[in-house]
């Protein structure tokens, strides 16, 4: 029951989407953030095969079933955390990167988050002056129960703040950010550790990439009926 | 017939300030490599991925920035203009495929924009430093098997100046880019000399048959509290070729158990 084959054609030169009906899972190992269970991962391959050719290409990633739910709590002002269906006390981290010379390597991402996991961190948040983090970091972090607040390059460089004054309409070019943040989006959304998407640092951006963030990132009509009963 | 897979470039790379190097991309990817063994400087070898200072560094041409205040001594980009930073970057790959396979050369970042040589054909790719870059490098490849790459790497377009008194993000022009913000410095930061320019990450190539997948979605959904499970898969395919092309596209989940033991 977790097998499928869709048979399609494409045309000379096509670029097309395709969904595949959806798999069915009965009680599947959900993955679990640290210190509140185990973080199960299933490996999910995709290939295609063309006529007369054979295998054209391959791709596999691992994935976790979990789902992650907060909302702003109108009592505080504070977010709060729900991961499959549990609340979640988060006890997070800041994160910049990890070496300001870029030299981010597997073993030093491995060594970075399993001490994060080692404090009895449940949440790292990458700052928004810092990078949009690189698969191996989500990697890791999918392995030893990270959550991952993840910003936009919005900081206080792009609002009108400082001395001295800073660009007070974001980067220059709306249209290359909004590429480049949908770009990331697609590299990192099938991590399980990726949590929340936020705008940039104690602030929001200018207003057109804002709302198109928030429209782009929205979750699907088509998943907005689904419950956890 | 090349494998279906891919190949990370990681290794052999050779970097030379671009003000030192008197060829041009289309020269540099037709004739002789550079080498390090060159009696002419300036090529060394690179740290790819990484940055221009990660290479500076690795050949002891700067004092580690983050060793006591030697960060000090590098010169920094407002003083020495976005040329001094500006790096070629080179390497060589072995590649050779079949008539219907097809081959792209993939950059995962970039830090700011660049130019890309490939056995004497230029590719610009644009601004940004956290996008991904793919390149069809099928009708460019040698036919021997054996491919010159190089790569011509711009600093961001607004490096900024730091002031005196340092602060947080400097004089806040590198927020003009789409790039790292925190590299003119912050409270708890010294500025980064060449605002993280280079290929600072994973640099490959892939190589596939006629029909290519691209960027897979995943996205679960619950029911009866988290007993019942449904995968939702998504996927954009190409197909490069200039025939029909009828596939068979196939999903398969499975989760390790103990061991190598693979349940379906």
């Amino acid at each position: 029951e977790h097998l499928d084959t869709l048979q399609i054609s494409l045309s000379p030169g096509e670029h097309a989407q395709y969904t595949f009906p959806q798999l069915s899972f009965y009680k599947p190992i959900l993955w679990w953030p640290n210190g509140m269970g185990k973080q199960s991962l299933y490996n999910v391959e995709i290939t295609v095969n063309v006529k007369d050719y054979g295998e054209s290409d391959t791709w596999s990633n691992h994935f976790g079933f979990r789902k992650i739910e907060s909302t702003i709590d109108s009592s505080t002002g504070g977010r709060l955390f729900k991961v499959n269906g549990q609340p979640i006390f988060i006890r997070g981290g800041n994160w910049i990167l990890s070496d300001g010379l870029l030299r981010l390597s597997k073993e030093r991402y491995k060594a970075d988050i399993k001490f994060h996991a080692d404090m009895n961190f449940n949440m790292i948040r990458c700052w928004a002056g810092g990078l949009a983090e690189r698969p191996d970091f989500y990697y890791y972090c999918d392995l030893y129960g990270l959550l991952v607040w993840q910003e936009f390059w919005i900081t206080g460089d792009c609002d009108g703040r400082g001395d001295p004054v800073s660009n007070p309409d974001g980067p220059l070019d709306h249209d290359l950010f909004l590429f480049c943040a949908r770009d990331t989006v697609k590299l990192l959304r099938n991590h399980p550790s990726l949590a929340l998407w936020v705008g940039g640092n104690e602030q929001v951006p200018p207003s057109d990439i804002n709302e198109a963030l928030k429209n782009d990132l929205q979750l699907h009509p088509y998943f907005k009926d689904s419950s956890e009963g | 017939m090349a494998a279906i897979g891919k190949t990370v470039l990681d290794k052999g790379w050779l970097a030379a300030r671009s003000t030192e190097v008197d060829l041009t991309g289309e020269q540099l990817t037709t004739g002789d490599p550079p080498s390090v063994a060159d009696p002419r400087p300036p090529w060394m070898e690179a740290s790819v991925p990484g940055t221009v200072l990660g290479t500076l560094l690795k050949n002891r041409l700067i004092p580690d920035p983050f060793y006591g205040l030697q960060n000090e001594s590098i010169l920094d980009i407002a003083d020495s203009g976005r040329e001094y930073y500006t790096f070629w970057f080179f390497t060589s790959f072995e590649c050779k495929v079949s008539n219907n396979q097809h081959v792209d050369l993939n950059f995962r970042a970039i830090n700011y924009s660049a130019e890309v040589y490939l056995n004497g054909h230029k590719e610009v790719l644009p601004k940004g430093m956290f996008r991904r870059h793919s390149i069809d490098i099928t009708d460019f490849l040698h036919p021997d098997g054996k491919n010159l790459l190089a790569v011509i790497v711009h600093p961001p377009d607004h490096p900024g100046k730091i002031p005196p008194g340092g602060g947080q993000g400097g004089d806040h022009e590198i927020g003009k880019d789409i790039a790292a913000q925190y590299v003119e410095g912050w409270d708890w930061m010294a500025p980064i000399r060449d605002r993280n320019t280079g290929i600072w990450d994973e640099v490959s190539i892939t190589v596939t048959g006629p029909v290519k997948i691209v960027d897979p979605h995943l996205v679960t959904t619950f029911f009866d509290d988290y007993k019942r499970a449904y995968l939702h898969t998504t996927t954009e395919l190409i197909n490069k070729s200039a025939q029909e092309a009828e596939c068979s596209l196939n999903i398969q989940v499975s989760t390790e158990r103990e061991g190598n033991v693979c349940l379906v």
